[in-house]
């Protein structure tokens, strides 16, 4: 069975995008078969592996809106061991949520079309999540195994921690009791100034033992290599930021492995 | 009676939070009487001003969910001329959108609790808006004269700016004629890659007409100043964010006194 590890936090531009992306990418590259799934109407993981999303027949919320089988929205990206299931912004975010409220059953939508996939057919599977703690990102933690939290190392970026815990304990109990925290993914960090050594500090207290040793630094190729539609990997395999991504999915491995 | 005016873009981290605190502080240093809500279960703009969330009796879900007198949630902050609405986090994001989806007339909820506010109160009214187009900032599209959007330079910002306009319109030809696009504010240029350049000139494409002369540039200080709760006016006037914000604040009187 695949391992379903959604990427969440409702603070917004926190770098859920660029980690589902990248993470996906050097799990790819390190040999496991890799889907990773866009359920943001905005659609940026999908087009930060140069997919045209106009040119996607399906999405994921034609599957979660009237299900069928997840396989078939499946379309493959420029690399080996690495597929995707577009977002394609036809409906709007509230549409999709208002649509997805009037449903049954509303938030196991994904876990069921996650369901349909032959049992053998991926060994990691990442969902990008979009900034708020709606039913998309509900839906993605009922489905999940894990949760990867990347937090910016900035001061606002501290704030909703509660509340994402708090969510994250709230599904595990009511809807999905094997969901746990696999880790904290430290983002942009900026050894230029004191800011993100505080915030980093002050995530250590809040989620003890759950940081990953990997600190992303924040560089410009991380964010110039969605508009290439290409990976860190693909773009610049040789910067601190594709060396970060590479550390950080050694590290996701082996926190996912161990449960 | 007065300009209210909504900050809000889908994207997260796109510097709505940190442009509607400063330039709320400016306006307010200007001369102008000035309301600042916060309606993102975040509550980052609340806590940008130093104010303890749990101090705050009322906060504007309280209202939205059983109106009171808007005048009710007021608290003064530590700047003469300006007031806040503060966000609390009792509810979730998601709990509000859902508690707000079951009451009739729910797009109209802030625009009511407006109208019980005294005519001439306030010169301007400033709303950070939270990084959806769920309910909260359709409440927020329908109460407000205009929008300013602000738009980091860079790419991935790009991507739901046609269902940000999209929705704009959607809600000036449903809820509120008035609405209109005040302006687009590019945040974050870092003078040191093309890329924010690139985008600048994307966006200039894409909104002819509607982009601030000022462009606000990435510096640290505009991301210090939250965690000592001041407007980077307290915190550091000197900064070319400071500048910059004072700038901005000047086309935005000029942009939103011509309407
Ligand atoms: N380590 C980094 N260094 C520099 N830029 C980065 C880094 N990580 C992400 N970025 C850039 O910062 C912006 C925000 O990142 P991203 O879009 O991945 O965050 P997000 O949490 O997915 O945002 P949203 O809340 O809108 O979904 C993007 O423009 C991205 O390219
Ligand atoms: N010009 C700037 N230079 C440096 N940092 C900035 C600048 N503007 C904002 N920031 C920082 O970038 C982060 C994102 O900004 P902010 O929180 O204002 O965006 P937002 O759009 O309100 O986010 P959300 O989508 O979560 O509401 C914050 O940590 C903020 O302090
Ligand atoms: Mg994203
Ligand atoms: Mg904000």
């Amino acid at each position: 069975m695949a391992r379903i590890i959604a990427l969440a936090n409702q603070k917004g531009g926190v770098g859920k995008t660029t980690s589902a992306v990248n993470l996906s990418a050097y799990l790819a590259a390190g040999g496991f078969r890799t889907l990773l799934i866009d359920i943001d109407p905005q659609g940026n993981a999908t087009s930060s592996l140069g997919l045209d999303k106009e040119a996607c027949d399906l999405s994921i919320y034609d599957i979660l809106i009237d299900p069928a089988p997840l396989a078939g929205a499946v379309v493959p990206t420029g690399q080996e061991r690495l597929a995707l299931v577009p977002s394609t912004s036809v409906l709007l975010g509230s549409e999709t949520e208002a649509a997805l409220t009037a449903l049954s059953g509303r938030e196991q939508r994904l876990a069921e079309a996650l369901d349909t996939l032959p049992p053998d057919a991926y060994d990691f599977v990442l969902i990008d999540c979009p900034p708020s703690l709606g039913l998309l990102t509900l839906n993605a933690l009922t489905a999940a195994d894990g949760v990867v939290i990347p937090i910016q190392c900035e001061f606002l970026a501290l704030e909703g921690l509660m509340q994402l815990s708090n969510s994250i304990y709230l599904v595990k109990r009511t809807f999905n009791e094997r969901l746990d925290i696999v880790g904290v993914l430290m983002t942009m960090f900026d050894a230029r100034t004191r800011l993100s050594a505080q915030v980093v500090e002050e995530v250590r207290r809040f989620f003890p033992n759950r940081i990953f040793e990997t600190v992303i630094p924040r560089g410009v190729h991380l964010a110039e290599a969605p508009s290439y539609g290409q990976s860190i990997l693909g773009y610049d395999p040789a910067s601190r930021g594709a060396l970060a991504y590479r550390a950080a999915t050694n590290e996701l491995i082996a926190r996912a492995g161990l449960r």
